[in-house]
């Protein structure tokens, strides 16, 4: 463990809380993208495929029982909540999210390190996670004015994944034949894909401005 | 170290 990964796990885990707060708190989960929820529980769900059978530490399997209990009761909230879905706006949230679902994994099966069913599947969230916040960026971009916690909330997804960048150097640096070409290049791609929103966001913060992306 | 050991991360 290295200061750059337990900063983008306590990162992510913010993220997941500040979006859980949200919600349980003021009750609504405007703005919030229900497919790149639903996107994010698939994710851990087949990433985390070995949490029973392979021990890797207490943090770490505690860690991951946040993460999946979290993605799915946000997912439950949206969904089934009596007061919150209602603030679901379904018109807006439109990304058809199935469709890039099927391609991650045709490609995990295709591209991997090894062709067994959780490697496959591993590979797969990898491929998944790196576009999971597409539905998101959509929709943010529709509705125009971000509110904060939602803002904070992207914040922090982008960040998670830009510390771990550092942790892979780090490591690479630092352990002999640690090499992961396909996770290193899955979350470079997915770091890029907060590029822009980053930038509205820093120059929001740095106006003290309102959150505002381009149509 | 074991493949499965080199999943560390989350």
């Amino acid at each position: 463990m290295n200061i750059f990964r337990l900063a983008g796990d306590m990162t992510h885990l913010a993220s997941v809380l500040v979006l859980l707060l949200k919600i349980h708190t003021i009750k609504s989960c405007a703005g919030i993208s229900l497919k790149t929820q639903e996107l994010y529980a698939l994710v851990f769900a087949t990433r985390y495929l070995d949490i029973f059978t392979n021990y890797i530490s207490f943090y770490n399997t505690i860690m991951k029982l946040i993460f999946l209990g979290s993605s799915f009761s946000i997912v439950w909230y949206i969904k089934r909540h009596k007061i919150v879905h209602r603030s679901y706006d379904k018109d807006q949230d439109t990304f058809r999210h199935w469709f890039i679902v099927l391609p991650c994994l045709v490609l995990a099966l295709l591209i991997n390190e090894r062709f067994t069913f959780k490697e496959v599947m591993w590979t797969f969230s990898l491929y998944l996670e790196a576009v999971a916040i597409l539905p998101q960026l959509v929709l943010l971009q529709r509705t125009r004015n971000i509110d904060n916690l939602t803002g904070q909330y992207v914040f922090l997804l982008g960040a998670y994944r830009a510390l771990y960048i550092l942790n892979w150097i780090y490591r690479y640096f630092t352990e002999d034949h640690y090499i992961h070409w396909i996770t290193w290049i899955a979350g470079l791609v997915q770091t890029l894909l907060y590029a822009d929103f980053f930038y509205y966001y820093f120059q929001s913060w740095k106006n003290n401005a309102k959150l505002e992306l381009p149509a | 170290p074991p493949f499965n050991l080199m999943k560390d991360e989350l």
